[in-house]
């Protein structure tokens, strides 16, 4: 089974 | 005071359509040097970047920076009333509340104006690392939006493997499975029908299908894509135009 990963993880807030 | 001119509206439309179906409201950011957009999809699974250089203009004035709130379903409403010919000019205030459209058919002496009202959006603007990506592959983006269309009937999930010798887009579901291979070729004669493949370490990645059909709407602004793909990081896929890109980060599936 796969768990879609989010965009937050990656990239914060400027 | 922001005069964005663009020679033809077609290019504004097509960049409004490419990613208008997977996020709604939109801070644009107009400066000196052009604008800027970026948005995350409601799942916060996909992050759209856009930039439009001052040469994608016919003319272009911004004398400080102005940022529009943007709802895109009202904005294409507004965008499918010109005429793709027509020139359109975007037209804002330095504290606006509003927009002004013009579409103009110098031929015809036919003048249209519209006014958009801006929205507050609430929106973070993320820092876009410079990331480090194992894979650079380039392709036609109709090879690449037939490969998603047909293979996201089978299934939600995507996979995009690549080797140093082929690119593998693969999927599997309740009906059956699918898979296509492409191996890089250089067209000397149509360079934008090549494949080209860079890769220091193989990849192996799944996405949803989903959110691949929302990136294939890019395909209006550029013949060719360009997918940057890492274990360690979202995938970006990108449209160039001739001045700036359209950028989409996908975060990919993990197996648990």
């Amino acid at each position: 089974m796969s768990k879609q990963s989010t965009i937050s993880r990656f990239f914060k807030p400027v | 005071m922001l005069e964005a001119k663009f020679e033809e509206a077609s290019l504004f439309k097509r960049i409004i359509d490419g990613f208008k179906d997977c996020v709604q409201l939109v801070n644009f950011q107009c400066k000196e040097d052009g604008i800027i957009a970026q948005a995350v999809d409601d799942s916060r699974v996909l992050l759209v970047s856009l930039e439009i250089g001052v040469e994608a203009f016919q003319e272009y004035r911004c004398d400080r920076p102005v940022t529009l709130g943007l709802d895109l379903n009202s904005l294409s409403k507004i965008l499918r009333c010109g005429n793709n010919t027509d020139t359109l000019t975007l037209i804002a205030e330095d504290t606006p509340d509003h927009i002004g459209l013009v579409f103009e058919d110098n031929k015809k002496g036919r003048v249209a104006e519209y006014i958009l009202k801006l929205m507050d959006i609430d929106a973070d603007f993320l820092k876009i690392e410079e990331l480090e990506y194992e894979t650079t592959i380039s392709l036609p983006s109709s090879e690449f939006s037939k490969n998603v269309r047909d293979l996201s009937q089978l299934g939600d999930s995507l996979s995009i493997a690549v080797t140093k010798d082929n690119i593998k887009f693969s999927t599997e579901g309740d009906i059956g499975s699918g898979s296509v291979l492409l191996q890089p070729f250089i067209n000397m004669e149509k360079p934008q029908e090549s494949i080209k493949l860079e890769m220091e370490s193989p990849v192996d990645l799944t996405f949803g299908a989903k959110y691949l059909l929302d990136i294939v709407k890019g395909s209006v602004l550029s013949e060719t894509i360009g997918i940057r793909l890492s274990s360690e990081a979202p995938a970006l896929f990108q449209f160039d135009l001739a001045s700036g890109f359209l950028q989409f980060f996908l975060a990919p599936k993990f197996n648990e």
